[in-house]
């Protein structure tokens, strides 16, 4: 998370930690449910070496390959209310495309649900399509300026983007903004995800309903926080659907 | 001279005719015709001589016992008979005519001319002895006639008496009524009719006659022609007839035949009884507490049934095992078959842990018996009930905990999402 503060213990229950066996932490998650965890789907594959990106012939994390830690806050040392979780299956959106991050979502299927308590609780999924303007949370374990991995848990607060513009910045770039991509950030950078956020929570209050609820999952972007560069996210409501055929959760 | 006649029609005519008969002769025709036939005669032409009580000439007509007619003269006066166009019939299917002339004749008589035929006999109108005529159904045909009987009814090998076939009659209820066929209408005849009350053993069968008692009877002799005869096991009672009907009778036993027979004549209305089998009484029941018995009767007496039931919220324990209801029967030898059971009160045991959340009793030392409640709860803040229901759930009679929305489904604790327990200040300008 570039230009973040460190996250107040307890305000973000359902940020998870996806770590390899040996506590290396590659990507963020978010809570749902009882036993389900919501990250980007490129964080469950290996690096591509191929052109032929189609989805049965990615190369799958094992679920024994990574585990999942809740209740975090500190990135390396352990935390006293934190709870190690083993995973039980991998489901990745069936219409993900790894070369261009479309329906960047996957849903990791946990072999026992966490102990929920103040400092671990699920997000809520959203209710309506993401506002332009609104300001949203952004948290992660990933670089920080100058490279450097943060001690703790550090969050960013962001405006959603237009659609438009953010699709045209890209294009300058060559790259495809998709209407299941939401962007955020400000135009004149600063504030935003980089490596090691993937599939981490960007969350909004619903103050209707006086509830959190995801908007989106860090999925890409071009540097970190540099001016016209856009942080893109998975759009969650745009595979809301999906997401609850497959989990079964509701609000 | 005897003539043999045995042709269906003929003539017959004094010797000579028409020229006058000859004195001093005696001449019998001898006519029969089939059975079902009878003789019809008439003369055509008739000139006798004529003498007080045609004691000289004269032609007679007669069967086997009895004169038909005796004629003379020439024309009828008070001492004399001719047969002028009278027709003589014979009742039966022989008839005999003699003429006789004596040794004087002064004058020319020129005798007579008769005609004979065999005419049917119609004994469905004409038989008024009951021993012959038809039990239901005549039906006369030349040269005959036949019985028949009505619906229901077997014609009996005498061709005239109608039967039924009654000999296979069973009774196996506890109660019943049995009459004589077609009562109380006359019963048929020539009939063996044969009711078995069969009962378990266990059962005594009291027998009661009642309305008409009309069974053909004889002053002097006992029961001669039709009879009821009861055999109860070893014992036989009866026969009985006439118009009094026996007494109660009470056989001891559980199995009784009663044989009814009717010979072949007769109008008798027969008779009605009613049976009544009863068994050893049983002792008197006292219901179970918090139970009932079915049917509650004074008494209760072999083969009756009852039916235990408990009130609802408790169940029958029999041997330690629940059920619903509990059936007992009142054995031959005045026993029950079981004793009674008790009522247990519903239990639904302890209740199904819930994931996520717990589970509180209300009533007092976590009763979990009929009507107890308790209440799930999901762990606040973390958890919250699925479909906001109470969470409170009753023992049932079933011994199912019920919830007024769920019914015996559990709830769900689903996690409550997006509210921390630690709120940011949101930093947004």
């Amino acid at each position: 998370i570039i230009n973040g503060r460190p996250v107040q213990k307890g305000t973000t229950p359902w940020t998870a930690m996806l770590s390899h066996p040996d506590g290396q932490p590659f990507c963020g998650g978010s809570l749902l449910g009882s036993k389900w965890i919501v990250t980007a789907a490129h964080c469950l594959h290996e690096v591509l070496d191929s052109e032929d990106v189609t989805l049965h012939h990615l190369e799958l994390l094992s679920p024994s390959a990574f585990k999942i830690i809740v209740g975090k806050l500190r990135r390396t040392q352990s935390d006293e209310n934190e709870q190690s979780l083993s995973v039980k299956q991998v489901f990745l959106h069936p219409l993900y495309n790894a070369n261009t991050y479309e329906n960047d979502v996957a849903l990791v299927e946990l072999s026992r649900g966490p102990v929920l308590n103040d400092f671990v609780m699920p997000i809520c999924l959203p209710q309506e399509p993401p506002e332009e303007g609104a300001m949203v949370i952004v948290s992660g374990w990933g670089k920080q300026f100058l490279q450097r991995f943060p001690e703790t848990l550090m969050e960013i607060e962001i405006p959603i983007v237009d659609y438009r513009i953010c699709r045209e910045a890209y294009a300058l770039l060559k790259k495809k903004v998709t209407r299941d991509m939401i962007c955020a950030g400000e135009k004149e950078g600063g504030r935003d995800a980089c490596a090691g956020d993937s599939g981490g929570p960007m969350v909004t209050l619903d103050r209707k309903r006086g509830q959190w609820h995801l908007v989106g999952t860090v999925s890409w972007g071009v540097d970190c926080g540099k001016k016209d560069r856009y942080g893109v996210y998975s759009d969650i409501f745009h595979n809301k659907a999906w997401i609850q055929t497959v989990t079964g959760v509701s609000n | 001279h005897l003539v043999e006649l045995n042709n269906m029609f003929g003539q017959i005519q004094s010797p000579g005719y028409p020229d006058s008969y000859p004195s001093d002769s005696e001449l019998t025709w001898n006519i029969t015709v089939p059975e079902g036939f009878r003789i019809k005669l008439y003369f055509m032409h008739f000139n006798l001589e004529s003498s007080y009580l045609c004691e000289y000439d004269y032609v007679k007509v007669e069967t086997e016992d009895q004169v038909l007619a005796t004629f003379c003269g020439r024309e009828t006066t008070d001492t004399e008979q001719t047969p002028g166009q009278e027709v003589v019939l014979s009742p039966g299917s022989f008839m005999s005519i003699t003429f006789r002339s004596d040794f004087s004749d002064e004058e020319r008589f020129t005798g007579f001319d008769a005609h004979y035929m065999a005419v049917d006999v119609d004994e469905c109108t004409e038989r008024e002895d009951e021993e012959l005529s038809c039990d239901h159904y005549c039906h006369n045909y030349i040269g005959g006639y036949y019985c028949s009987c009505r619906f229901g009814y077997i014609l009996h090998t005498d061709n005239r008496t109608c039967r039924v076939e009654c000999s296979d009659n069973l009774f196996t209820q506890q109660t019943g009524v049995i009459t004589s066929p077609d009562f109380p209408n006359p019963y048929p005849k020539s009939s063996e009719c044969l009711y078995t009350i069969e009962l378990e053993e266990g059962f005594m069968i009291s027998l009661q006659f009642e309305d008409i008692f009309d069974i053909e009877d004889h002053p002097e002799v006992s029961c001669p022609y039709d009879y009821i005869k009861i055999k109860a096991g070893p014992k036989v009672l009866g026969p009985f007839c006439g118009e009094k009907a026996p007494e109660p009778i009470n056989t001891q036993s559980h199995s009784v035949q009663i044989l009814f027979r009717s010979d072949n004549s007769g109008e008798n209305r027969g008779w009605r009884l009613s049976y009544r089998a009863t068994g050893n009484e049983c002792p008197k029941l006292q219901p179970p507490v918090h139970g009932k018995i079915e049917p509650l009767q004074t008494t209760y007496s072999f083969k009756d049934q009852v039916l235990i039931s408990c009130n609802t919220g408790y169940k029958v324990l029999k041997d330690n095992v629940e059920m619903d209801t509990f059936q007992m029967e009142c054995l031959k030898d005045g026993t029950w078959s079981n004793r009674i059971p008790t009522c247990k009160i519903a239990d639904c045991g302890t209740p199904a842990e819930l994931e996520n959340g717990v589970v509180t009793f209300s009533t007092r030392n976590n009763l979990t018996t009929y009507k107890s409640e308790i209440r799930y709860s999901c762990q606040r803040p973390y958890y919250k009930m699925l479909h906001n229901i109470t969470g409170v759930y009753t023992c049932s009679a079933q011994g199912v905990w019920m919830n007024e929305v769920l019914g015996r489904s559990q709830p769900t604790c689903l996690p409550v999402c997006g509210t921390p327990t630690f709120s940011r200040n949101l930093l947004a300008r």
